[in-house]
């Protein structure tokens, strides 16, 4: 069970979907889009996609990043509730789905969530060496999770 | 422009949000932790000016094809076949002032220009641009044989596993050469050194020359490809390069009199040797 806790791993679910939903979220700017409405009388919400914009200069990484200053990383919320984090990141979410619908299909949905739209990103740096990489990574930004 | 939506609040990182993010980008960008390029005693950086027109053509590049990827969609498969946008093509129009076939001329003009390419697609099928600091400290003026020349020296052992050289080039610029020698024609010419010896000249092998005119200005742009692909596979083979003018009737000259810029010279006309890769297996993002 992801964080190692013993309780139950619904109301687990429920708190963690709360603290996701409302929490500001791990890893990078607040991304709230206003018309997300969280009525928490309802747990069960539809799976909503969120941008969360990772700026490389509030990481302190100016110095060795050129380009570009930031990228938008997308994450969902709701049905499938499953952040995209560094712990859960879109390749592996389907897969932690199926397991949990295996125990627990009642309580969560079957997976239809994998990465569908893969985008390049290139990023310009500096190695150690003072060398200047340019690199493009085919397939690493996840634009949306298989419900969008 | 990141797509970022002008709804967005933003809002510093905390400590632990920061570190989480910091871990997942090195894992995405597969490095082991984050370069430190600028500490003390450290070479200048190498010709990020240039790599900053590439990264910048490169994601106009991106952001035609993620057009294209929506506009297919909405056309149906069967315009897939015939739309491919080439990576020349005037519609960058950004580029347009840079991005001139130059294979047929030296590139002469006031700012570095794009890739070469052997082919026009070196820089659509690349995965990985590098561009190399020159790690010669001390610039020697006179050969054994009193011939002016100037070396360089790059270290291409950084390579990550699996990356091809497909094309590379060696880059220096130059300016309109000394009032001495006005209205002349240069040969500049390009040495792989093949093995060094104490009291004479090294053993160095032609890999390319051009001929220009004394009075001309811009980059020089020659073929290192053959000679990059070598001393990825026999690191300890990679002596450097030699450069050397001669004028027509075979005199040496000095590299600072006939307007080839240097170590001396500024930022944005630093010497370096560029090469593009092409991985041979796909990366795929790790999975945590």
């Amino acid at each position: 069970a992801a964080g190692g806790k013993k309780k139950n791993p619904s109301r687990n679910k429920s708190t963690n979907q709360q603290e996701t939903s409302r929490a500001p979220k791990p890893g990078g700017t607040v991304a709230y889009s206003p018309s997300t409405d969280y009525n928490t009388s309802e747990q069960k919400q539809a799976c909503k996609k969120h941008e969360l914009y990772v700026s490389f200069r509030d990481l302190g990484w100016q110095d060795w990043i050129i380009a570009p200053e930031g990228y938008a990383a997308f994450y969902c919320d709701g049905e499938c509730a499953f952040p995209l984090n560094a712990h859960m990141n879109a390749t592996n979410h389907a897969i932690v789905q199926t397991l949990v619908h295996l125990m627990f299909p009642d309580n969560v949905p079957k997976p239809c969530c994998a990465p569908t739209k893969l985008n390049a990103i290139s990023v310009l740096y500096f190695d150690d060496s003072s060398n200047v990489i340019l690199k493009k990574y085919r397939n690493m930004v996840v634009r949306s999770c298989g419900c969008h | 422009d990141n797509h970022v939506h002008s709804s967005f609040i933003y809002r510093r990182l905390r400590n632990h949000e920061r570190r989480e993010i910091q871990r997942e980008i090195l894992s995405i960008l597969g490095l082991p932790h984050r370069p430190r390029p600028f500490s003390p005693g450290k070479q200048a950086s190498s010709a990020p000016l240039f790599m900053l027109d590439l990264y910048n053509a490169m994601a106009l590049e991106e952001d035609d094809e993620e057009e294209e990827g929506a506009r297919r969609k909405s056309l149906g498969a069967k315009a897939q076949a015939n739309s491919r946008t080439s990576y020349y093509s005037p519609q960058h129009a950004g580029y347009s002032r840079v991005a001139q076939p130059y294979r047929a001329a030296p590139l002469l003009g006031h700012s570095p220009a794009l890739p070469s390419a052997h082919d026009a697609n070196v820089l659509n099928d690349a995965d990985m641009v590098m561009s190399f600091v020159n790690l010669v400290e001390k610039d020697k003026d006179f050969s054994h044989q009193r011939r002016h020349y100037k070396e360089f020296r790059f270290d291409l052992t950084q390579i990550p596993e699996g990356e091809a050289v497909t094309a590379a080039e060696f880059r220096i610029y130059k300016e309109r050469s000394h009032s001495r020698y006005d209205n002349i024609t240069l040969k500049v010419s390009i040495y792989q050194v093949i093995k060094e010896n104490q009291n004479k000249d090294a053993e160095t092998f032609l890999l390319d020359s051009k001929k220009i005119h004394s009075s001309n200005s811009g980059w020089l742009v020659f073929d290192t490809t053959a000679t990059s692909n070598h001393w990825v596979m026999n690191p300890q083979q990679n002596l450097g390069l030699q450069l050397c003018v001669e004028t027509a009737d075979g005199r040496s000259l000095s590299i600072k009199s006939a307007g080839l810029v240097g170590r001396s010279g500024p930022q944005s006309k630093q010497p370096f040797l560029v090469a593009f890769f092409k991985a041979s297996g796909v990366l795929l993002r790790s999975v945590r």
